[in-house]
């Protein structure tokens, strides 16, 4: 009973995607 | 977070195992609510996990591997092969290239350490403690009483009985980095998941659904709902599509990701996946040396004892010093045999457990441990080509002459007593006869000596009207 391949177009993430934030 | 803390403690709280209650249930208990938060009906699920040291797992996507692999399954692919009675998602991943964040341990397995970032973490050590909060590095790689199960999540819900929200936002957030995408992490609405623990040291997972800024709960609302639970510690792990609720292998939970056809929704492929499973053993495989039956080891060799069947006993005697412990039993020593290694090898027999025979020349006896032929003993030994009986044929020998001997002796002692009583029953009766009935008269002179004539005369005159 495959439900198909989601799009993972919700997302709710703590730390902006854009920026590798650098080590203290 | 940006900050790494190598070494040291961190805040953290540690909820030690309650005391085992052997018979009873295990079983997870799955409550199903539709609540209002703020106006908005919620759906979701709650569920309470009792001893969670054997029913509890962290899991790898798609299975052992699945982080070095930076696979990524969706829930139900990875919980079904593991048998998860209940499963949710569980830690953050990176989605562009699946990669595992945070520390993981599974099933006693450190699968991966983010070398000591501070970010919300969930395990339960080797003894059943509960520990919930912040760790560093050192204390991830523990081996003392290590981590049997460890996953990492972003804020820190409910520390000992209070939110800890604002708390977490310090510690996980670095304040030189714009806030406002985390501030709206913690304050949006949307699908969310959270697992903890209760008083009673039972396991928590929380599941709500919701949409990102459509529907759901904020973290706020979650840690409160928890509360009301008498949630005592926990932390929010993955949610927005993420979020996922599988129940007996099966998806029971409406995922907010759209499907390729944006009619439907799909369930998220997602990395790691928090399992509650029928009772383990410790270890699963009962030490290799037995089954585990609803949580507990049956030993399949009657020597191998413990709740893991990790303890060889061979009783009390332990091989009376004279052998090894093995699973089959004692495993004797050179020159002891018997099921206790208690008795010395038979003559003719040597070795481990008196296996070999001896190998001496003229079949003689030989050390019981090595085996060797002692001089000493070759010169004692019998030929036997001269037919001369050997050591146990001449114990035979000497047997029949002792009891030939012996028989020879009773036999004379009868004789001797049967001829003794003849003679002293023919002396008796011989002497009877004088005495009673028959008897003869023998003259006094015989017996007192010559009596003078004269007396003889008159004596024989007057009254001796007896005469013979």
């Amino acid at each position: 009973l495959g439900s198909g391949v989601s799009r993972d177009d919700d997302l709710l993430l703590p730390y902006p995607l854009a920026r590798t934030r650098p080590s203290r | 977070d940006c900050a790494r803390v190598r070494a040291g403690s961190r805040e953290q709280e540690s909820w030690p195992p309650p005391p085992a209650t052997p018979g009873a249930s295990h079983r997870a208990a799955v409550r199903t609510f539709v609540s209002h938060f703020g106006g908005r009906a919620v759906a979701g699920h709650l569920t309470r996990v009792a001893a969670p040291l054997r029913t509890f797992s962290v899991l790898e996507p798609g299975g052992p591997g699945g982080c070095a692999q930076k696979r990524r399954a969706t829930v139900e692919d990875t919980a079904v092969p593991a048998g998860c009675l209940i499963a949710q998602n569980g830690g953050f991943f990176r989605m562009g290239t699946g990669e595992c964040l945070g520390n993981v341990v599974s099933d006693g397995r450190l699968v991966s350490s983010s070398g000591g970032l501070q970010n919300a973490q969930f395990g339960i050590r080797r003894d059943g403690t509960l520990v919930t909060g912040y760790l560093s590095e050192e204390e991830v790689l523990d081996t003392v009483n290590p981590f049997v199960q460890l996953l990492s999540g972003v804020v820190w819900l409910i520390r000992n009985g209070s939110v800890y929200i604002n708390e977490s936002q310090a510690t996980e957030c670095d304040e030189t980095q714009e806030t406002g995408s985390f501030s709206k992490f913690v304050n949006v609405i949307s699908a969310r998941t959270a697992v903890g623990h209760d008083r009673k040291g039972q396991l928590v997972l929380f599941h709500a659904d919701g949409q990102t800024e459509q529907r759901g709960i904020n973290l706020w609302e979650m840690a409160e709902f928890l509360l009301r639970q008498d949630v005592v510690n926990a932390i929010n792990l993955d949610g927005g599509g993420s979020a996922t609720f599988v129940r007996n292998g099966t998806l029971a939970n409406y995922p907010s990701d759209h499907c390729q056809d944006n009619m439907w929704r799909c369930p998220r492929r997602v990395s790691t996946v928090v399992c509650v499973h029928e009772p383990r053993c410790q270890p699963p495989n009962c030490s290799g040396h037995g089954t585990c039956v609803d949580g507990h080891c049956e030993c399949t060799s009657r020597f191998w004892r413990g709740a893991a069947c990790s303890e060889l006993d061979c009783g009390p005697s332990n091989c009376s010093q004279h052998g090894l412990c093995t699973e089959t039993g004692c495993r004797c020593d050179a020159g002891w045999t018997g099921s206790n290694c208690s008795e010395e090898c038979p003559l003719g027999w040597y070795g481990p457990g008196c296996q070999r025979p001896c190998q001496c020349e003229h079949q003689c006896p030989c050390d019981p441990q090595t085996g060797n032929c002692s001089i000493s003993q070759v010169k004692q030994c019998l030929r036997p080509t001269e037919a001369t009986p050997r050591a146990g044929e001449l114990a035979f020998f000497t047997r029949t002459t002792w009891l030939a001997l012996t028989l020879i002796l009773v036999f004379l002692l009868l004789i001797s007593t049967v001829v003794n009583v003849t003679l002293i029953l023919g002396s008796k009766a011989e002497r009877n006869r004088h005495l009673s009935g028959d008897y003869v008269y023998h003259p006094l002179q015989d017996m007192n000596g010559e009596l003078l004539a004269a007396e003889k005369e008159q004596t024989e005159d007057t009254c001796n009207p007896f005469r013979d």
